[in-house]
């Protein structure tokens, strides 16, 4: 999908920092 | 139990009795034992005081690269409820239990409404969307022109702002979240699911009397 396409949030969703998984990868 | 909160509570400040943070959470009693494990490897990543600070919460979601982000800095607030400027045990948990597969949609409906509203007025409004959207492509090597983010913002708040007053409630969300589910994609981490597999080392380090399931 292209990013103009997306509703702010569903990019805003895409950002490493709100990626809490990560704090579970060793 | 006593046990395990008289110990623990020496060496982490605001410690809070595994027994006592499962019955308000959706965490079992070995759950939380086998967060502390985490908890206590992110708390001693820079400063051993048992406390996350804001740069061990970077550097455990980064991966040990140093990096400003908008987005983990929010995560960061919302997990420090006390307003101390770090992290306790039991905050940790409850925070962390949003985000658990089993935790309420409106649970996790109201916690991205806070994150959003990065003033903390009670409403999403366009500057702080605009913030957003600019920190994003900082971050990532997506480039849109002042026009396109001027585009998105105005399909964004036409779809989510009901009343047109440029800003978004709490009720609006709730609405515009219903018909955008995906959008709660980053509060529910299946990691939670497993987290006694991913760290099984919490049950030579147990307390409690009785380990519960």
């Amino acid at each position: 999908q292209s990013p103009a396409a997306m509703n702010a949030f569903e990019l805003i969703s895409t950002s490493q920092g709100l990626n809490l998984g990560s704090l579970f990868e060793k | 139990m006593g046990c395990f909160h008289s110990t623990a509570s020496r060496q982490y400040p605001g410690h809070e009795d595994p027994v006592f943070l499962a019955s308000q959470t959706a965490f079992s009693v070995s759950e939380v034992e086998a967060l502390f494990e985490l908890f206590k490897s992110i708390s001693s990543s820079v400063i051993d005081d048992g406390l996350i600070s804001k740069e061990e919460f970077q550097l455990a979601l980064f991966k040990n690269k140093k990096k400003e982000n908008l987005f983990a800095n929010r995560i960061f607030d919302l997990f420090d409820v006390k307003r101390k400027g770090v992290v306790d045990f039991g905050d940790f948990v409850r925070v962390l239990n949003v985000f658990h597969p089993n935790a309420s949609q409106e649970d996790k409906i109201d916690f991205t409404f806070k994150l959003y509203d990065l003033d903390g007025t009670g409403y999403i409004e366009r500057h702080e969307v605009r913030q957003m959207l600019i920190a994003i492509l900082c971050e990532s090597e997506l480039k849109l022109s002042d026009e396109m983010i001027e585009g998105i913002l105005d399909k964004t708040f036409k779809e989510a702002d009901v009343d047109q007053d440029g800003k978004i409630c709490r009720s609006e969300w709730h609405q515009f979240v219903s018909k955008n589910p995906q959008l709660l994609k980053i509060m529910t981490l299946q990691y939670l699911r497993d987290i006694t597999t991913t760290f099984p080392s919490f049950v030579f380090h147990s307390e409690v009397d009785e380990i519960a399931t």
